[in-house]
């Protein structure tokens, strides 16, 4: 309805109303479900791109770590831009052809709201552990690949706090349930920020993932057309050898179930700003990281497995 | 709501494994309650660092001993915070208005 800031932060309840605009806008190629509920109650909605059944699919995610704020924005400003170009964006086009595309705007909603209400530092999911007088869990540290490694703390007060075991959390437990349910997802993309990466598994051990050659020619091609835009550098690499060993990642599970085109783009800034990103620079880092994102969609659709 | 009033994020550059080694040490101090925003572990990647203003002298002071190099990358986390949410009130206003 063009009423809606894109380049602004907004609380949890603006963005779920955003999604609903979009959803009411675009009814012929988006929808909503909810797939889920947070530890303290809050739906967790995933966004359906779909033009016909039976398509296998393609899983977009932002804002695990809660404080990322410019993912879950550059998220919402990608939901709209997927839904707008469909029927005019020859490349989106043809993959709404064939792929549905399932992006969740906010995977970890109870950390969104504290994050805008408590602590805005916070990162983890907000659920409470008996014995313990820390809250919360690092949700990017208790998915089933390598859970309990090197990389992720047993700490309960750590920021990289693994959890009590693997998809502990409701929030991790819900996104796993629906890629497993679902059969047939054939790329996933995974959005944090910050420090400009272009990641691909793996994160838990040091060695190279048998598609090493391939996932690296995307990734690097990725990086150059979001670099193509206002210049934005990023590295590209596995997670080990770019930054560090870490346990317990999302992008590694999928690898390990199977969904080959497995990434985790790390977006703006390095330097200035780190978490906080001025609202100024919402735009266009979604601007760049869509070109990216659609540098990978494209592969996905042209490379069936 | 906490606050974030004289907290500072560092920029910390180790330019060997060994200063790398030191800022894993650091890592391990808890007392000092850092929230490291990028991990010691590759010296081709800095090192930032959110300090609650309380650890601040500790922790530039170990720095400087061990001939780290830094710079305040946020030199008041709070200001920059407080900017954020009056621009989200201010947006707010504006579109209801």
């Amino acid at each position: 309805s063009g009423s809606f800031n894109f380049g602004a932060f907004h609380t949890l309840d603006n963005l779920y109303n955003a999604i609903d605009l979009i959803v009411a806008d675009y009814k012929s190629v988006v929808s909503k479900q909810q797939i889920g509920t947070s530890y303290e109650g809050r739906p967790i909605y995933v966004l359906k791109f779909s033009t016909g059944a039976d398509r296998p699919g393609i899983w977009i995610d932002a804002g695990i770590h809660s404080r990322e704020w410019v993912t879950q924005a550059t998220a919402l400003w990608t939901a709209h831009q997927l839904a707008f170009d469909y029927g005019k964006d020859t490349s989106v086009t043809s993959l709404l052809n064939k792929y549905d595309v399932f992006l969740l705007v906010v995977t970890n909603p109870d950390g969104y709201a504290y994050s805008h209400t408590a602590n805005r530092m916070w990162r983890k999911t907000r659920s409470i552990k008996s014995g313990s007088r820390c809250v919360g869990v690092d949700p990017n540290r208790n998915w089933n690949a390598g859970f309990g490694g090197p990389g992720a703390s047993a700490d309960p007060c750590s920021d990289s706090y693994r959890g009590p075991s693997a998809e502990s959390e409701v929030e991790v437990k819900t996104v796993a349930n629906f890629i497993r349910s679902h059969g047939k997802i054939k790329g996933f993309v995974s959005i944090h920020s910050y420090s400009q990466l272009l990641l691909f598994p793996y994160g838990y051990k040091c060695t190279n993932p048998a598609h090493y050659t391939e996932l690296n020619t995307v990734g690097k091609a990725a990086a150059s057309a979001l670099s193509a835009l206002y210049g934005t550098q990023y590295t590209v690499g596995t997670i080990c050898s770019t930054i560090y060993q870490a346990s317990g990642g999302s992008i590694d599970w999928t690898y390990d179930i199977g969904i080959k085109y497995s990434f985790a783009f790390e977006l703006r800034d390095t330097g200035r700003y780190g978490f906080l990103l001025p609202a100024t620079q919402i735009l266009p880092t979604a601007q760049e990281t869509w070109l990216g994102i659609k540098k990978i969609l494209e592969h996905v659709r042209d490379n069936p497995y | 709501e906490k606050t974030f009033v004289g907290e500072q994020v560092l920029r910390i550059k180790a330019s060997s494994n060994e200063k790398m080694g030191l800022l894993q040490d650091l890592q391990s101090l808890t007392h000092l309650q850092l929230d490291f925003w990028t991990e010691p572990a590759n010296p081709n990647i800095p090192v930032d660092v959110r300090i609650p203003f309380r650890s601040l002298q500790s922790v530039k002071a170990y720095l400087e001993y061990n001939n780290i190099d830094y710079t305040i990358m946020i030199e008041d986390l709070q200001v920059i915070i407080n900017n954020e949410k009056e621009e989200m009130e201010f947006n707010e206003r504006k579109e209801r208005n």
